[in-house]
């Protein structure tokens, strides 16, 4: 749409598509909230510990810039 | 490292591999150049070679292509994902798929773009069977680190992987330059290179590395040098932040980078002398900055120089011998820095805490003390 998505949406798209393809994180219906989020936190647990990150399950600064940064489109995890 | 889970290794070490389509970013010499050594850097090291075939099915096809070119794994355009390989095994098994929005560079480093030498050789690490490896330094690091590629050496993880599927070269081609270790913070006989703050973190350099460290948590993060800052060298002498300018400096021989929090401030490098140290002085041992009077002291070879950051000149008296400025310190300073009033010399494996005050010593601590393990 020509008006930006306000920007913690782009970064939740940024981080959905990352933990998608590269740490299996399922494709979520919009049904239970409460589950895709905390799938959502186990992955990016697993993110975090995999590039020896604050392991927080959060979307913080340190993480999302990591997200950003070229790399290999294989997973990081056992695909 | 880590290898695919099941038994995705090739059962021959003598593979083919077919070049499908260029990009348009380069020469198809140069392509054809980069993907040449891409894998000869695996077949330095294993029983594995690799045959170019310019029709049928290779063990290796590769191709560039944008978007979704019928996968599963759809590219994203430029920048994200660069490209992606598949593990060994039969029909896809071992390809390596370029993103074509991306722009492939054949040499020219930091310039916009990625160079295909040292994507194409990662992408190979996949297509033989290594999968991401944690180790920062490592080959097979998910993210893409620009690294010089006249002087590449596969490090040592990379190596111990791949050993690990195929065995060790064994025609004895003549010695090669041993594998890259990244260091580790945990290592007693670590010597450090530099040490500096940077805006409230700790910054510890140690050849092509560096750790960033958050005093009041155990988070410590290790980055190669290049994957933060392109320009600037591997195995520096000394940096320090100087509060007055609020810039980072990097020292290297008679060059000085800079930093402006984590960028890179343009018109760097400059000459040493902009210290003001007298022309003989080459090079430099350490860096402390004290906030307490704004003077930098510059170590070198057991002597000091101090200079006057507000006055823009090394102070009368200097150089003075460390052990009057610093009673105590009588090992060779290999970095320093300031942290919350006090000071800390690094001598071989040693950390030598000073009163930035009374610089009185008080301790001596191990070099990791900053470093948790």
């Amino acid at each position: 749409s020509p008006i930006a998505p306000p920007a913690d949406k782009d970064k939740e798209s940024i981080a959905v598509n990352y933990l998608t393809q590269l740490y299996g994180l399922p494709k979520q219906t919009n049904s239970d909230a409460e589950k895709r989020s905390s799938a959502m936190s186990l992955r990016l647990k697993e993110m975090q510990q995999f590039f020896k990150l604050k392991v927080t399950g959060k979307l913080d600064e340190e993480t999302l810039d990591l997200m950003k940064k070229p790399r290999c489109g294989v997973p990081d995890v056992a695909a | 490292y880590s290898t695919f889970q099941g038994d995705y290794k090739w059962k021959k070490h003598d593979l083919t591999y077919r070049i499908e389509n260029y990009t348009p970013d380069m020469s198809e010499a140069e392509v054809d150049d980069s993907i040449k050594r891409a894998l000869q850097v695996w077949a330095d090291v294993t029983p594995l070679r690799f045959t170019r075939i310019y029709s049928g099915t290779a063990d290796i096809m590769i191709s560039f292509s944008v978007r979704d070119h019928g996968d599963g794994y759809p590219f994203d355009g430029p920048n994200g994902f660069l490209a992606h390989a598949f593990p060994p095994f039969e029909g896809i098994g071992g390809d390596a798929h370029f993103d074509d929005d991306e722009k492939f560079l054949y040499r020219s480093p930091h310039s916009e773009g990625y160079n295909l030498f040292l994507v194409a050789a990662h992408e190979f690490g996949h297509s033989l069977g290594l999968e991401h490896s944690q180790d920062p330094g490592a080959l097979m690091y998910p993210t893409y680190v620009y690294r010089d590629i006249d002087t590449f050496v596969l490090p040592k993880d990379d190596v111990d992987g791949i050993q690990y599927l195929y065995g060790p070269n064994s025609d004895g081609t003549g010695p090669k330059p041993p594998p890259p270790v990244t260091p580790n913070k945990c290592d007693p006989k670590l010597v450090l290179d530099a040490v500096t703050m940077l805006r409230g973190e700790i910054m510890f350099f140690k050849g092509s590395f560096f750790w960033r460290s958050y005093p009041l948590s155990r988070n410590v993060e290790q980055h190669l040098i290049k994957s933060f800052w392109p320009q600037i060298p591997n195995h520096i002498d000394a940096a320090f932040e100087s509060t007055f300018e609020d810039k980072v400096f990097i020292i290297k021989g008679e060059k000085v980078w800079a930093l402006y929090g984590y960028d890179v401030v343009r018109g760097y490098p400059k000459s040493l002398s902009m210290f003001r140290l007298p022309k003989k002085v080459k090079k430099v041992d350490a860096v402390l900055y004290d906030e307490t009077s704004y003077k930098i002291l510059f170590f070198v070879n057991n002597k000091i120089y101090s200079y006057n950051e507000e006055q823009r000149r090394i102070e009368k008296g200097y150089p003075k011998p460390v052990e009057e400025v610093f009673p105590g310190m009588t090992g060779k300073v290999t970095a320093a820095f300031q942290f919350k009033g006090f000071n800390y010399l690094f001598s071989g494996s040693k950390m030598f805490e000073f009163g930035a005050y009374n610089r009185k010593l008080l301790r001596v601590l191990n070099n990791n003390y900053f470093l948790p393990c």
